[in-house]
């Protein structure tokens, strides 16, 4: 299995939506 | 979050090394608008300068040989979950085992860990990221690992019956809260457990990392605080026997999508929903906030991805479709390399791990474009082949490094996300092989 490491994710926003079964990503967050 | 077109991205050389008293505080760039359904708590990385677990006694930070060492046991850790809880991708979530032994385990006196089963968590070496919470009426607060890649929630209790490693915080002390209560074994939470037993009527957790921790005890409730929320009742581990690579954390709050996570168990509360942003450096704070996203945590400004929950419980799968460098695709990896492997967002692994046919072309097309703008080669460093010398340079300038997933959200990658600084005379690629296609 890939995994997206925490390296890769800084300054994102990751959003996780248990109930929409979504993730997100969003710029600039941090 | 579209995609950007840039195909060069600046970095600041000395960005990549905060020294060892900069802690640079908040540095979140839209302000924090608290919402009546939200929890925002600060993220730290456990080793730098703004943890509340570094310091003078906390010992020496691990090294980068160390971290990346641990990072693959996370890593060969979670592709055992991975292949033990499913049977191929969209398979069947595996029986759930009861620990053996269960009910000497609080009490026994062994340093063996041949009583609680092997490989029910992943290798903790690298989940390095630090939250606060409370636990208890009245709450106490501790420091524990965040991690989205396991689902129970633990914190290290007094007595500590048989053992516990050094903490920071106070231990947890159930005989001071007025609200805790063990689990029974009749509660069907027990059985929520990947790992559980019954002592005298009361539930056992017991949970064994990839690297050899552990933790084992009473799976208790209480009232959880994050931030000004509390969460009445729940669930966590109260460690009474625990050992390993937990630094000087209290514990660990779980993230996952299992059962015992705190996604499922404040499910009411929060809708499922929650969003972190882990800061550019060590030496800055990101933030871990429950609840429907709103627009200080860019909610408005996100792009989404299917959430891939046919392949077992736990784990946040996603469709990574493709890889773009310098604003190009790379049209040497065919979607079912992909596919083929299934991909998930962890927050404790450090390096992104890809198909090998994916992680050549990638790596192949950002070693064309840093010999293009004259970046001198460095010797590989661990698992990271793909390196450069950035001696004497203040400022480089890195072909833009993009993630594609399923139905076009894309991430972008800040600079400091596009490469692991080693030193500055050997910096590298921030992305490793998986082996193989099929691993």
């Amino acid at each position: 299995v890939g995994i997206v490491g925490n390296t890769q994710q800084r300054t994102y926003g990751v959003l996780y939506d248990v109930s929409k079964k979504v993730v997100g990503f969003a710029p600039g967050a941090c | 979050a579209a995609g950007s077109s840039a195909d060069r991205v600046l970095l600041r050389v000395d960005s990549l090394f905060p020294g060892p008293s900069s802690c640079t505080s908040t540095q979140e760039r839209k302000p924090i608008t608290a919402t009546s359904s939200a929890a925002r708590v600060p993220i730290v990385h456990r080793h730098g300068p703004c943890s509340p677990l570094a310091g003078a006694h906390a010992g020496k930070p691990p090294s980068h040989a160390e971290i990346l060492a641990a990072d693959q046991n996370r890593v060969e850790s979670l592709h055992h979950r991975v292949s033990s809880t499913t049977t191929g991708l969209g398979g069947k979530p595996r029986t759930k085992k009861k620990t053996p032994g269960h009910s000497s385990v609080p009490a026994s006196s062994s340093s063996s860990s041949s009583s609680v089963p092997a490989s029910s968590g992943l290798s903790l070496g690298t989940a390095n990221y630090v939250v606060p919470i409370g636990l208890g009426t009245p709450p106490s607060r501790f420091t524990v690992v965040f991690d989205t890649g396991s689902d129970t929630t633990w914190v290290q209790c007094r007595p500590c019956v048989v053992s516990c490693y050094k903490q920071k915080d106070r231990l947890f002390d159930p005989a001071k809260s007025s609200t805790y209560a063990n689990v029974s074994c009749a509660d069907p939470a027990c059985a929520d457990l990947d790992a559980s037993g019954c002592n005298a009527g009361h539930c056992l957790y017991g949970i064994q990392y990839g690297d050899g921790s552990y933790t084992v005890g009473f799976f208790a409730k209480d009232t959880l605080a994050v931030a000004q929320d509390a969460i009445k009742g729940f669930k966590f581990g109260c460690g009474e026997k625990n050992r390993g690579l937990f630094g000087q954390t209290a514990g660990l709050l779980g993230l996952g999508r299992g059962p015992t996570s705190i996604t499922v168990q404040a499910y009411e509360k929060y809708g499922g929903s929650f969003s972190y942003c882990l800061p550019a450096s060590s030496a800055a704070t990101g933030y871990l906030e429950f609840g429907p996203l709103s627009p200080s945590s860019s909610g408005s400004n996100a792009k989404t991805t299917p959430m891939l929950t046919d392949k077992g419980p736990t784990f946040y799968y996603v469709g990574l479709t493709g890889i773009r460098v310098g604003g190009k695709q790379l049209g040497a990896i065919p979607e079912s390399v992909f596919s083929n492997s299934g991909t998930l967002v962890d927050s404790g692994t450090v390096i992104t791990r890809l198909p090998d046919t994916a992680y050549a072309a990638l790596s192949s097309a950002f070693a064309a474009a840093m010999a293009a703008s004259g970046y001198k080669k460095a010797a590989a460093y661990s698992i990271l082949d793909t390196c450069y010398d950035f001696t004497g340079l203040s400022q480089v300038s890195l072909p833009t490094v993009s993630l594609v997933f399923q139905g076009g959200a894309c991430l972008d990658l800040d600079a400091s996300g596009i490469v692991y600084a080693i030193s500055q005379s050997q910096v590298c690629l921030g992305f490793a092989s998986n082996g193989d296609d099929e691993s």
